[in-house]
């Protein structure tokens, strides 16, 4: 299947700490 | 010893890679020359990290424009994807720019690389946001304008994304129609 992303899990990822 | 969960140190893969380009209206250069390329991504955490870096679009200058489009396809008419394809168009009024664009062309973002569009994700080439001082547009470009069911189907989620109105009319039209139009509006293909 897609690989689909709703809004409320996007907007999570926003102001995380970068991944290295 | 600790055992880290893969949840924090693996990206999120996203469906495809994504372009962002650039395009700053300077009449001394053709208009291909104007379009740039600033960066392509396909991490949930990698899209972030460029959107949070450039400028929102309330900030840029009238006649400059940003696209998202999928790797490898052109944000432009010419290009194969595109061709025969047409566009969701959102015309803002001068009110809108404070109140709505950034938020619009936020959630259009994320209605890409979320893949908001279930299976006909895939008609999907891009997006378009347009500075104008008579008026911003953003717009949804898909592959084929001809393909009643995709295009029915991406208009209705993203009116509902956007969180327009049922009863403002938004318009979809062929890019055949909008190079070949004489006048300034081009007609609807669907509604």
């Amino acid at each position: 299947g897609k690989r689909q992303y709703d809004r409320d899990f996007l907007l999570g990822f926003q102001f995380m700490p970068a991944c290295v | 010893q600790k055992v880290v969960s893969p949840e924090s140190y693996i990206k999120h893969p996203l469906q495809n890679k994504w372009a962002l380009w650039f395009f700053k209206n300077d009449k001394s250069k053709t208009w291909q020359a104007n379009l740039r390329l600033i960066s392509k991504f396909d991490t949930v955490e990698d899209f972030w990290a460029l959107y949070n870096h450039i400028q929102l679009s309330s900030n840029l200058m009238s006649g400059c424009d940003y696209s998202l489009f999928k790797d490898g396809i052109e944000p432009m008419w010419e290009d194969e994807q595109n061709r025969r394809g047409g566009r969701w168009l959102i015309t803002l009024s001068k009110q809108q720019r404070k109140a709505d664009l950034d938020r619009f062309w936020l959630e259009t973002l994320l209605c890409l690389v979320g893949e908001a569009f279930d299976d006909h994700s895939d008609d999907v080439c891009g997006a378009v946001i347009n500075i104008r001082a008579k008026g911003d547009k953003i717009a949804i470009w898909t592959t084929d304008y001809e393909n009643k069911e995709a295009i029915t189907h991406i208009g209705r989620v993203y009116k509902e994304r956007l969180g327009v109105p049922p009863k403002v009319i938004i318009g979809y039209q062929s890019h055949a129609d909008t190079a070949t139009k004489s006048g300034s509006t081009t007609k609807n293909k669907f509604v």
